[in-house]
């Protein structure tokens, strides 16, 4: 992958695709 | 938006570029492009449980709001079709 | 930003969605991502011409200015990281 392509190692096991403006959007656990 | 060159230290750009992959990968399962969503996956070398957001994805609709600002600015509201809400933003 | 529902007639939508592809299109490709990138022309039928802009492409450099003013807002800075110039740009 090119140098602007995303850490080969997510910041956690499980990522939420949610809308980062919704309310609770900080208190979803990964 | 920064002096040249220093957007590439910008300190949110890790995570900014993890959002953004996870985004896409989400845009391309709601659009129906399930082989290419998959190819992404492996082509960026992530093996992760991904839970995805209500159609059509954050990145779409996140874009049509932004794309809707673009064509509303002062200069170039003439030739872009835009929203009456987004003119009014700019207004004011 | 819109009244319920009104997100779907906005007049710039339909130019929104072909320009999203577009620059998910090239995110693919400066993302070293090509099989992706090749599955998802043929799963969304696009038989346009498409010229790429210079790596990493609209797409991923806007987002990461979005990102960043994102997570300098008043309310998100203590617990993200983000550019002194989008804190020195919330706060004007």
């Amino acid at each position: 992958p090119s140098e602007y392509a995303p850490p080969p190692n997510p910041s956690a096991d499980h990522l939420i695709a949610a809308n980062p403006f919704d309310d609770n959007y900080n208190s979803i656990s990964y | 938006m920064y002096p040249k060159g220093k957007a590439a230290g910008v300190p949110s750009d890790g995570q900014a570029r993890e959002k953004l992959a996870l985004y896409v990968y989400e845009y391309l399962l709601h659009m129906g492009a399930q082989k290419s969503a998959q190819s992404f996956l492996s082509e960026i070398h992530w093996e992760k449980n991904i839970t995805l957001g209500e159609p059509p994805g954050f990145l779409h609709s996140w874009w049509c709001v932004f794309w809707d600002l673009y064509c509303a600015a002062p200069d170039r509201r003439e030739t872009c079709e835009h929203s009456s809400e987004t003119k009014v933003f700019h207004d004011y």
